[in-house]
């Protein structure tokens, strides 16, 4: 996360971070329910096999674990049959841990957006990630705030690449906070009006390079418009498994 | 590397592959931005540095030099960049072919100014100095006739402009002749147009399991099942008894989808879809936990109420009544309607079963507000 913060811990209980092998930390996650988490598809790029990831839930320093962290591995990993690799599309995938959490005060899920519900344009919302800083890795989970951008705006930003309707745009035209390599798969928040209540409306999915000269906002994969396909992945592999 | 330089077979600019230390090989190009070049080999690291043609793919060079193309600052500027982001590779000798440091000059002083003006610069990597000279001994490349100014990735304009092929029929005059934005039709760009919105969607996405046409126009009429079979939505054919038995039988294991609802105006009277019809659950066996399994599996969390409801006289005979299943309990990890029968008879009570759902906990923080840390000034 460029331009953010360190985050206190606990603050973001659904964040978790996809780690396989020697890697360490590879992409981040975010919980949604005791047995299931989302990330982006290009995570998965080369390393499809479930045995070779595991969830860390309830980390702030990916250094030092600490008590309150738990650890799960993968039973099965559900990329979007459309994802497209070459423009980034349909870029998200279910992941299914091999046993329940324990919900506590530093392991807990997000909230899944309701039909056709989307953050508005110009709200601030909130991004967190163990992804690069612009001049280092962090250890510690870092959180910056970033404003929603429409479509249409967006898309000025970015000449070479249509942003679709499965796209969701935010931070800011200089680039200032924006998510970063190491970010993706981590959640895009935004507090409910009412206080108290997150809700997921995007996973960090690609931007300009984002130490690069050429700034602009992160492009999120758009949450609300998988919701259905999410749901219908979890019903499948609950109730339908073979 | 994992040496300080490559092996001596990599002698002159054979390049080192970062990766495992060993000398590149030569690689097709698969960059879509550059898939017109003259040639059809490279090797990596490129000329800008970058380790793979993904890595290039997502480079900001890969957006700096087509939106450069579309001001007309030189001719060959995009086959310029292309000979920087997948340089050439001699099949035999396995060298990288540079450009000649003419085509790089001519790049540089024709477009540099024009960056300038945008505030951005010139790529660092480029400097002409390290490419050799056009005719002497070091073999380099330069344009040959019919090279294209234009890539893939954009519309070439009847003006013989470059804009980018996003710009193609998207309501703005983009080309100086404004070709971008004729014979915008769905035929006529080799796409397939919805009835009813006339979107242009890609053949491709015709009967592929996803709907595209806001009315799914592009999904409907896929397949011809027989009578007594209905459709999965990859247009397999499955028999209508085997639709909603809880077992996938459709590889899509579409006919096992949308098999419960809660419907009518409370939205909470529970309607079960199986063998291909629907169906009220009679509340006679009916319990707790099958209320639970009802709400689970429809995603909407945990029943917050559950209710039985009367029939009016008369319309309960007409229903067609599901029963809780006596093995119900029996049938770990099965969907609802695999636990739900039919039966010769009505449901005595005439009552039908309402669940309401209510989200399970979600979203909440327990720790790590955003406190303002109050410190004297």
């Amino acid at each position: 996360i460029l331009g953010g913060r360190v985050s206190r811990q606990g603050a973001w209980p659904w964040q978790c971070s996809l780690q396989s092998g020697q890697s360490g930390h590879v992409c981040g996650c975010v919980l949604i329910a005791r047995k299931w988490a989302l990330t982006v598809a290009h995570c998965f790029e080369g390393r499809e096999s479930a045995d070779l990831w595991k969830v860390v839930l309830g980390l702030t320093n990916l250094d030092h674990p600490g008590a309150h962290s738990q650890s799960r591995g993968v039973r099965s990993i559900i990329v979007h049959p459309r994802y497209n690799r070459a423009v980034v599309d349909y870029d998200i995938s279910v992941v299914q841990l091999d046993s329940e959490v324990e919900e506590t005060a530093f392991v807990r899920p997000v909230c899944l957006p309701r039909p056709g519900q989307l953050p508005s344009p110009d709200s601030y919302c909130y991004i967190t990630g163990w992804g690069h800083m612009g001049n280092r890795m962090p250890f510690k989970l870092q959180e910056g705030e970033v404003r929603i951008i429409s479509l249409p705006q967006c898309q000025s930003y970015f000449d070479m690449k249509t942003i679709t309707a499965r796209m969701l745009c935010a931070g800011y035209e200089a680039g200032t906070v924006d998510s970063c390599m190491g970010d993706s798969g981590g959640p895009l928040v935004c507090e409910e009006a009412d206080g108290g209540r997150w809700t997921l409306f995007g996973l960090t999915s690609w931007g300009s390079v984002c130490f690069s000269k050429v700034l602009g906002p992160g492009v999120y994969s758009n949450v609300t418009h998988f919701t259905p396909w999410i749901r219908q992945q979890i019903y499948i592999h609950t109730y339908l498994s073979d | 590397c994992s040496a300080p330089s490559c092996p001596s077979t990599c002698e002159g600019n054979g390049a080192c592959d970062p990766r495992n230390g060993t000398c590149s090989r030569c690689e097709p190009i698969s960059l879509e931005l550059c898939m017109n070049l003259p040639y059809n080999l490279t090797s990596y690291p490129n000329l800008l540095g970058h380790l793979s043609q993904r890595e290039s793919s997502v480079s900001w060079e890969s957006s700096l030099f087509p939106a450069l193309v579309q001001t007309g600052c030189y001719q060959y500027l995009m086959f310029y960049a292309c000979t920087l982001l997948v340089p050439k590779c001699d099949p035999v000798s396995l060298q990288r072919v540079p450009p000649c440091r003419s085509l790089c000059r001519d790049a540089k002083e024709k477009c540099e100014s024009v960056l300038s003006i945008v505030g951005l610069q010139w790529p660092e990597d480029s400097d002409c100095s390290q490419f050799p000279e056009d005719g002497g001994d070091a073999a380099c490349l330069l344009p040959e006739d019919g090279v294209d100014e234009c890539s893939p990735s954009h519309f070439k304009c009847r003006s013989g402009r470059c804009v980018l092929g996003i710009k193609r029929c998207d309501g703005h005059l983009d080309c100086d002749d404004h070709s971008d934005e004729e014979n915008c039709g769905c035929s006529e760009r080799a796409l397939w147009e919805c009835p009813a919105s006339k979107a242009c969607i890609k053949p491709s996405m015709i009967c592929d399991g996803f709907s595209d046409c806001p009315l799914m126009e592009d999904e409907a009429n896929c397949t011809v099942c027989r009578d007594n079979e209905l459709a999965c939505s990859n247009h397999q054919c499955v028999h209508r008894t085997l639709w909603c038995d809880g077992k996938k039988h459709c590889s899509d294991s579409s006919d096992e989808w949308s098999c419960v609802s809660l419907s009518d105006q409370s939205g909470s009277v529970l309607t079960v879809f199986k063998t291909a019809a629907e169906y009220q659950v009679c509340a006679d066996e009916w319990n707790h936990q099958l209320s639970s399994l009802t709400c689970s599996q429809l995603g909407l969390g945990v029943p917050s109420s559950v209710s039985m409801v009367t029939d009016q006289p008369g319309v309960a005979g007409r229903r067609r009544w599901l029963h809780v299943h006596p093995e119900w309990n029996l049938r770990n990890g099965s969907a609802l309607q695999a636990r739900l029968e039919k039966r010769s008879h009505a449901c005595h009570s005439r009552r039908r079963v309402s669940v309401l759902c209510t989200r399970e906990e979600c979203g909440q923080r327990q720790v790590g507000g955003v406190t303002r840390h109050r410190r004297k000034r």
